[in-house]
């Protein structure tokens, strides 16, 4: 465990958090699109189906259990909880996710580490996680402005995993056969799809504005 | 050595 995967994962539980104090504070997840929830959900569901048989830590365990517990609890929210799901807008939300979702299972099956079903689904959610916050900006693209926790939801979101990919060049680096090229070259995709959001985010942190995103 | 084959990042 080095200090990048270590802040990395601390981000990535903050933008979790951050995601949840809204919805429940607020009893409203205007702005946030369910389906960016559904594909995180799949993405911990398919990542971790190790834990069961391989016990790495116990910090490795719990971490997985929350993810998945975070994800599942939010897009339940969004769907049945019967004041939230009422501030649904599905009219925005309308990226076909499912698309992504077959194309990355595509893909796995062809690109994997090893043909085994735990390696493919795992491949499959390394590509889907690169993938899974683009309803979200698309929704948010779509929306203008919008309220602030969301805007660091998605903030904490891209740097947890550029603080992995400080975590790959450190790993590589540091051990003779880390070879994490999957995970890498995929988590560069994700950390790139984020990098114009950065952009205005960072201009309209600077200017103290709203976020404005282009239309 | 063969490398330990588990994902040991979240």
């Amino acid at each position: 465990m080095n200090i990048f995967r270590f802040a990395g994962d601390m981000t990535h539980l903050i933008s979790i958090l951050v995601l949840l104090l809204k919805i429940y504070a607020t009893k409203s997840c205007s702005g946030i699109s369910l389906k960016t929830q559904e594909l995180y959900a799949i993405v911990f569901v398919a990542r971790y189906l190790d834990l069961f048989t391989d016990f790495i830590s116990v910090y490795n365990t719990v971490m997985k259990l929350v993810f998945i517990g975070c994800s599942l609890a939010i897009v339940w929210c969004m769907r049945l909880h019967r004041v939230v799901r009422r501030t649904y807008n599905k009219d925005v939300d309308t990226f076909r996710h499912y698309f992504l979702v077959l194309g990355c299972f595509l893909l796995a099956l062809f690109v994997h580490e090893k043909f085994t079903f735990q390696e493919v689904l795992w491949a499959f959610s390394i590509y889907l996680e690169a993938v899974a916050i683009l309803p979200q900006l698309v929704l948010l693209q779509r929306s203008g402005n919008v309220d602030n926790l969301t805007v660091q939801y998605v903030f904490f979101l891209g740097a947890y995993r550029a603080f992995y990919i400080l975590n790959w060049i450190y790993r590589y680096l540091t051990e003779p056969h880390f070879g994490r090229w999957i995970a890498s070259v995929a988590g560069l995709v994700q950390t790139a799809l984020y990098a114009d959001f950065f952009y205005y985010y960072f201009i309209s942190w600077k200017n103290n504005a709203k976020l404005q995103l282009p239309a | 050595s063969q490398e330990v084959k588990y994902h040991d990042e979240l």
